[in-house]
Order: structure tokens, then sequence, then C-alpha cells
């Protein structure tokens, strides 16, 4: 039995957003002290790792490990049906096929607009106006979620149940590594210049010297260039640059993909670069207490 | 010119 509840369930509907562009099945694996997601995407450039601590749950139970395989369109189907307030559960059984997720709204508002979701839709197990029911079954009917699974509701709950799938993922030994460089910025500014950078080009130099981190790109329309300088003194911890410098590192990577990785940015004000010559940069965005989610890229290299 | 690397060659499977 796994069962883990999380108050902000913000954080799993922007987990799910943050990789779904980037893989298409994986697995959640669940143990007693985490629930975490290694998985590459198809042309095995690059891998996203994500990690849960139980401690950031306010409720936790793995009674022994499970590998969850998910559909990661399908969850972010699911996951949308939450309320950036709602508090999500999710519960599995040690051998079932199915995950069940549950959305608990924050208040008592939101029973009314349920009543009026359920009646929306078709093959409902209790007749129309039943809301005083303690439980009704409904068909998924909506044509973007045909199929994805069942719906049921409990007064103020949802409670969903997503198929589960056998994935055979080929998990990654990453090894610890001592980064030459390690940047933290702020992760808005990090997407801006990625998004900025994509318009001239696709493929980014990130460049660490003494005199700050230097993003550059060189296009058919023409080169940009960014440079961010140390600022470990800004008034909001958020603002900070910081670098922390070995020896120089200069490396370039495929734009497309650290474009994927920024779809992250919700998920915390922060994001810290780790960088050595001639391996996968790290970029990683630290999800407040209770975990993080981190991408590796392969460099480009020198045919 | 410079060329994508993959991962495999920089992380071993388990």
């Amino acid at each position: 039995m796994f069962e883990a509840r999380l108050t902000s369930g913000k954080i799993l509907k922007q987990l799910i957003e943050a990789l779904k562009d980037l893989v298409q099945e994986a697995n959640i694996d669940c143990s007693d002290d985490e629930i975490s997601i290694q998985a590459m995407d198809n042309s095995h450039v690059s891998l996203v790792a994500v990690s849960l601590r139980s401690g950031g749950f306010d409720h936790f139970r793995c009674d022994r490990p499970l590998s969850l395989g998910f559909n990661a369109t399908n969850m972010g189907k699911i996951l949308k049906c939450a309320g950036n307030e709602d508090a999500i559960t999710l519960k599995a059984e040690d051998d079932g096929d199915s995950l069940s997720m549950v959305f608990e709204g924050p208040n008592q508002d939101r029973i009314a607009d349920f009543g009026e979701f359920a009646r929306g839709a078709r093959g409902s197990d209790s007749p129309p106006g039943s809301r005083r029911e303690k439980c009704w079954k409904i068909d998924f009917n909506f044509a973007t979620m045909r199929g994805v699974g069942v719906l049921v509701v409990i007064f103020d709950r949802k409670i969903y149940e997503l198929k589960l799938m056998d994935i055979d993922s080929e998990q990654l030994g990453i090894p610890d590594t001592d980064y030459k460089v390690t940047i933290q910025m702020p992760s808005g500014e990090f997407q801006r210049i990625i998004r900025d950078m994509q318009v001239l080009g696709d493929t980014l130099s990130i460049s660490c010297t003494k005199e700050g981190v230097k993003f550059g790109v060189q296009g058919d329309l023409g080169t940009g260039n960014v440079l961010i300088r140390q600022n470990a003194h800004a008034e909001k911890d958020e603002d900070r640059v910081m670098i922390e410098m070995e020896e120089p590192v200069e490396l370039t990577f495929a734009l497309r993909y650290l474009n994927f990785f920024t779809k992250a940015t919700n998920l915390g004000p922060t994001v810290i670069l780790n960088m050595s010559p001639d391996v996968p940069i790290v970029v990683e965005y630290p999800i407040g207490e209770t975990g993080h989610i981190k991408y590796y890229l392969a460099p480009k290299i020198d045919e | 010119g410079k060329k994508q690397a993959g991962l495999m060659g920089f992380f071993a499977k388990k």
C-alpha cells in the first residue's frame, strides 16, 4: 500500500507539466523515504530526475517499494482537473494497476461547483440532483479524457483513477560529481535568456569565467550575448546570482532541450546550473524543502 | 562543427 498526501498539490501539477514534453512514459518509484522519477527523453540526450522526500508530505505511507508506470500526458490531463489550491493524495495498492488521485478543495465553495460538474456528465450512477448522496460515480465523458480513467466524486473530493502501465525504463547511475562551476540565479531570468536566445539560433554556449556567466548564441540572423554577474547581496534571496568557480568552463548545448527544462520555472524562484568540462550540465530547480527536479543534458561536442 | 553527444556515453546503465 502506498499513500501520500501533498497539501500543496500544485507542486505535483507543476512537476508533471515540467516533464511531460520531455518524456512520454516514466515510473514513479515509491520508497519509504521518497518518491522519485528518473527518465530519459526518446533520443537519450537528456534525463529528468525528480525527488520528493517523504518528509515534505503531510501524510506518507509506503509499505514496500513500488514502481508505478504512468503516461505523462494522461497524468497531466487528470492533474489539470485539480485546482491550484487543492491538496492531492496519491494512493496505490501493492499489486494494483491504477493510481488513485484524490483532489480536495480548500473550502466549501468548491462543493457547489462540483454538483454542476457532476450533473453535466453523462452516465451517472445516481440520479441528477442526488448531490447529498455520499458518493457517485461517473464515466468519463470528456473528449479530451476519454479512455484515460474513471472519475468518482465524493462530495467535496474528486477521485481519479489513472491507469498504470508496465514500463521497462533504463535506469542510469549518475555518479556524484564535484562540478567546477555552480551558478545559482533567478529561475525566471534563466527562462527569459533561453527564450530570447532561441530567436537567434539553436545552440547555446555557456561560458563561466571570472567576469561572470556568458550565454551566447550565433545564428543566421546574428549573434546574441548575455552576461550575468555575481550579485550575492541582492535584497531578496531569489534575486541573487551566486557563482562558484574552480576553473573556467565553456560548454555548448541544444537550446531545444534547455527550453524544455524551463517548464519547471514555476516550481521555484531559483535555478542552479552545475557544469564541468565535457560532461552533461545539471539544471536543478529546488522545490522548497520538499525536493527537486534536476535535468541532465549532454553537451554538443566537436566533430 | 559540433554534434550532439548522447547521455549514455556519460552515465552507465544501472
